[in-house]
C-alpha cells in the first residue's frame, strides 16, 4: 500500500516536473512530500519556481503562473492515469497570450489520447478545437445552440446574434 | 471511447431542447457571458451522480429545472442525456453505444436511466468507477476552480491526489 | 446613528439599481437589508437579476455576471463615497466583450472625477486609459518599466521585447 | 489631489528603480504573466501601511524585498515612495505635494517618511483617513478578489459597508 502510493506520487511528480518546463518554457516545478512523516500520512507540497526566478513560496506567484502551475498538476495527474474525457471550463482566464499558446501546445500533447471539451473566451484557445460550438441565448434567458465559425467568434462579444448560421 | 452527444432539455438555462454532438478530437465551446456554457458543465456532472445542489452552484437540487423568464414559464421538468461511444468497450457495457441520462421533475421525483432502462444511481457510478469520469472525478475542471490543488493544505492535495491517482 | 447607517445604505442601494442597469445594459440589481431585524445589526443581501431572467441566488449567475455584479457594488459605493483614487487589478477577467465595453463606459464616468489605475489584459479596457504603461521583465526575474503603444500592446503576448521604447 | 507617481527600488521583483508617472486620467499597466503588475499595487498597498504578509502574498515582511534570480544577488533594502499632487489640499499637509515613503532593511528595521520627514505609521494612516485611500480602503481592488463582496455572507457584507461609507 505504501509502495503503490510511492510509486504513483514519483511517477505524477516526474510528469509535474516535465510539463511544468513544459507549460513555463523553463523553470523547475516539484511535488515533495511532507518530511519527517509517514509516507502514508504525509501531505503534498507544490514548488513551483518560473525560469529565471528564486523559488517562494505558491503565494507570491502571479495570477497567470498559478493558473500555469495548477494546469500542470491536472495534466501530471492526467497523464499517469489517462481518462478518455476531459472538460476544462475557462482554466486559460488568466493567461497572457504567451502562456495561453503554451497551454494549447501541451493540451494539444494530451488531446491525442483523451477527448477535451474546452469552454473558453479566448481566441488562442478556440483556434485549436477542431469541433466549434457557440452557445447564446437569442430569446433572453433561454440558452440555445449556434454554429460558430472562427471569424464570428473573433466578434462574438460584440453581437452573438451576428454567429448565428 | 468518448462523449458522442451530450442533450438537455428543462435543465437550468436550457428550456428547448438543444444537442451537442462531438468528435473524439477537442471542441470548444463559446459564447458571451450567462449564456449557458458552464450550465453544460453542470449537466454533465448531473448525469453523472452529483449530488450536491451546491455544487451545482444551487441552493435546493430543484434549482435545476427551467424557472421561466419574463416571457416564458417555468417548466416542471428537467432531463440530460449523455451519449458514449463504447466500440473499444471501455465502459463494462455490452453496446457499442452507452447513454446515460438524468430526469428530474419538480415535484421531486427523479430517475437514473442506463440505455433508456430505468436504473440507479449506483448504476451509472459502477459504469464510470475507476475511468476519472464523473460528478468529482479530476476530469471535470470547473470555472475558478482551476487552482483549487494549490489553494488547499498539504493534506487535503493528499486527498486529492489519492482519489485521483 | 441608525439614521446615518440607513439613509448612506439607501443612497447606495439607489447607485447600485442605477449602475447595475447600466452594466448588464438592463435587468435589476438591488440591495436589501436582513427582514426582521434592527437595521443596526441587519446584514446586507445582494439580488441580482440580468435582462429577461428571473431573480434566483447570486450562486446561479455566470463568471461573468459576477463580476458584473460586485463591479456595480463597487461604483455604487464609490459614487456616495468618492475617492479620489482607485486601483483595480484585472477585474474585466471574465467579462466578454460586450460586457468588457459596458465596464469601461461606466468607468469613463467614475474617471471624470476620480483618478483610475487600471490592471488589464484586456485591449478593450487598456484602449481608453490616457496613459499605457508596460511592465516586463526584460532580465529574467526583474521588472521594468516600457512605454508601450497600443499596437504593441496587442502583440505584447507573443514577445514583450518588441513593446520596448 | 491625484496619484503623480509611484516609486519602486528593491521592492519584491523591483530590482532596480522604477518610476511610474501619471496624470489625473485613467491610467493602465499592462504586460505578460508574472512581470511585476500585481507588485505595483502590493507596493501602494504596503506604503499607505498594510501590515499583514499575508496581504501582501508572502510568508513574511522581509518577502518583500527583492530575493535575486539566478543571475543577481538578494538585496538588502524596500522602498517604495508614493507622490501625490495636493494643489486642492484635499490631503490636511500644508504642502501642494505630498510624498508617503517606507523603507524596510532585511535586518528588520523600517522606517515611514512624509516629505522625506521620518515619521511613524499613524502619521501616515491621519493623512488618509477618510478618504478611502489606504491598504483595505475600497479604493483598492485586488487580483482576484473582485467577487469578495458577494462571496461575504450578509453580515461582512454589513462589516464591508461600514468602513466604505
Ligand atoms: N434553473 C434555471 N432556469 C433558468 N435560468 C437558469 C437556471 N439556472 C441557471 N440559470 C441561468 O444561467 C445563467 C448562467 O449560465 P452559465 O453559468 O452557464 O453562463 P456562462 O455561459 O458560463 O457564462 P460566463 O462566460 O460568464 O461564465 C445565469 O444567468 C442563470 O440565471
Ligand atoms: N521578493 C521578491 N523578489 C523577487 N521576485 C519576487 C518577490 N516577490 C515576488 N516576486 C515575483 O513577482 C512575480 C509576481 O509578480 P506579479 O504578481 O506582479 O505578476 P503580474 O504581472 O500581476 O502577473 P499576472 O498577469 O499573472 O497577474 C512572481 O513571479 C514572484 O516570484
Ligand atoms: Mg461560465
Ligand atoms: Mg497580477
Amino acid at each position: 500500500c505504501r509502495t503503490l502510493f510511492t510509486d504513483s506520487f514519483q511517477e505524477v511528480r516526474q510528469n509535474f516536473q516535465e510539463i511544468f518546463s513544459m507549460m513555463f518554457g523553463g523553470g523547475t516545478g516539484d511535488l515533495k512530500l511532507e518530511e519527517n512523516v509517514d509516507p502514508l500520512e504525509a501531505g503534498i507540497d507544490v514548488v513551483a519556481r518560473p525560469p529565471g526566478k528564486r523559488i517562494s513560496s505558491l503565494r507570491l506567484l502571479s495570477g497567470g503562473e498559478r493558473s500555469l502551475t495548477a494546469i500542470s498538476v491536472i495534466f501530471a495527474l492526467f497523464k499517469s492515469r489517462p481518462s478518455p474525457f476531459c472538460i476544462l471550463d475557462e482554466v486559460d482566464a488568466a493567461l497572457d497570450e504567451k502562456n495561453n499558446r503554451r497551454f494549447v501546445r501541451v493540451l494539444n500533447e494530451f488531446a491525442k489520447t483523451s477527448q477535451f471539451l474546452l469552454i473558453t473566451h479566448s481566441r488562442i484557445s478556440m483556434v485549436e478545437a477542431e469541433r466549434l460550438y457557440g452557445v447564446t441565448m437569442e430569446e433572453q434567458g433561454v440558452s440555445c445552440r449556434v454554429v460558430v465559425q472562427i471569424e464570428d467568434a473573433k466578434q462574438w462579444g460584440d453581437d452573438p446574434t451576428m454567429a448565428v448560421h | 471511447m468518448y462523449l458522442k452527444r451530450i442533450s438537455l432539455t428543462g435543465f437550468k438555462s436550457f428550456a428547448d431542447p438543444v444537442d451537442f454532438d462531438f468528435d473524439p478530437g477537442t471542441s470548444a465551446i463559446v459564447g458571451p457571458n450567462g449564456c449557458g456554457k458552464s450550465n453544460i458543465v453542470d449537466a454533465f456532472r448531473w448525469v453523472l451522480g452529483e449530488r450536491s445542489a451546491k455544487g451545482l452552484r444551487g441552493s435546493e437540487m430543484l434549482d435545476v429545472i427551467f424557472k421561466g423568464t419574463k416571457t416564458r414559464s417555468a417548466l416542471s421538468r428537467a432531463e440530460v442525456r449523455l451519449l458514449f461511444d463504447n466500440d473499444d468497450h471501455f465502459l463494462p457495457i455490452e453496446a457499442s453505444e452507452v447513454e446515460v441520462a438524468r430526469i428530474l421533475l419538480r415535484d421531486g421525483t427523479s430517475e437514473y436511466q442506463i440505455n433508456r432502462r430505468r436504473c440507479r444511481l449506483k448504476d451509472v457510478l459502477a459504469i464510470f468507477a475507476d475511468t476519472g469520469i464523473g460528478a468529482d472525478g479530476y476530469s471535470v475542471l470547473g470555472q475558478g476552480r482551476v487552482d483549487a490543488f494549490l489553494r488547499a493544505n498539504s493534506q487535503e492535495r493528499r486527498k486529492i491526489f489519492e482519489e485521483a491517482a
